[in-house]
């Protein structure tokens, strides 16, 4: 029994580890 | 987060709590170290590497954002009741690089070399047209503002002689033009109403300073000065000052660490 998977497995999307969160604003 | 084995250093997430610490750590570095100005805040980490240190501890390799608050750097305000500098008031970013040794859980500022840069005036003109500009601090309307605002102060005061010591922040509106200033005084061995030559009234052993906003807003003929000053504790005597945070010179590395840390 052939199992269609969805598209080729995504990867997971690479965890953005930079710029961190801004605090107040960005000029 | 992917070991980036064999490049010496780890990439970390720039929100991790331990480069949050590094990073506030290093704000703190900075504004104990500001002559003069404002004092900044942490408002974004850019970058981050984490360098191995032999034989222990790490060193956190950071760029900064910091914006500058409305509290100078005399100011003993702490820092978390300082504001930010809005975007309508002619906010001022900070870009800094620093290395932070995090060693038996101190963290030790090893590097900093920091800049700072006004938004540009188109962008504070979105935000609000009629807003005023930083402007330089030798302009004529600026000097003639802090010169009378300093007067008055002086003509008010029955203490102390005030000298100027620092032109902060200076901003022009657009016409009818309007000054708006914010600069550093301290007290003299004068008094304020028999200080008949300035030029021979010294700062006092123990700095005395104060921090004053004045403004000149020009009427239909007529022009209206007011300026409030606080004035601060009287400081100790500092034993050897701090040393500054160069902001120009290129601080002395020590032994380029990424390398030696590797």
């Amino acid at each position: 029994k052939v199992v269609h998977s969805g598209p080729a497995g995504a990867a997971d999307p690479a965890v953005r580890l930079c710029p961190g969160r801004v605090r107040y604003f960005r000029i | 987060a992917p070991h980036a084995m064999g490049l010496g250093f780890r990439e970390v997430a720039c929100d991790d709590p331990d480069v949050e610490q590094a990073a506030l750590a290093a704000v703190d570095y900075l504004n104990q170290h500001l002559q003069n100005g404002f004092r900044h805040i942490l408002n974004q980490v850019d970058k981050v590497k984490v360098w191995f240190r032999r034989p222990f501890g790490v060193v956190f390799e950071l760029e900064l954002d910091t914006l500058e608050t409305t509290c100078h750097v005399l100011d003993p305000t702490p820092l978390a009741n300082c504001s930010v500098r809005q975007l309508v008031e002619h906010a001022v970013e900070g870009d800094c690089d620093f290395h932070v040794l995090k060693q038996d859980g101190q963290f030790t500022v090893i590097h900093a070399q920091c800049h700072s840069n006004p938004d540009s005036a188109e962008d504070v003109r979105k935000v609000c047209p009629n807003c005023g500009l930083l402007t330089s601090f030798n302009d004529s309307s600026v000097v003639n503002t802090v010169n009378a605002a300093l007067n008055a102060f002086n003509a008010q005061n029955n203490g102390s002689y005030f000298k100027l010591v620092e032109i902060s922040r200076a901003q022009n509106t657009p016409p009818p033009v309007s000054t708006f200033v914010e600069f550093v005084v301290a007290a003299t061995d004068c008094t304020a109403q028999g200080a008949t030559d300035p030029a021979k009234c010294n700062l006092l052993a123990e700095k005395q300073y104060g921090f004053c906003k004045a403004s000149l807003v020009k009427k239909l003929d007529d022009e209206e000065l007011s300026v409030a000053c606080r004035v601060f504790q009287k400081q100790p005597q500092p034993a050897n000052p701090a040393p500054a945070v160069d902001q120009a010179a290129p601080p002395v590395p020590p032994a380029n660490p990424p390398a030696s840390l590797v």
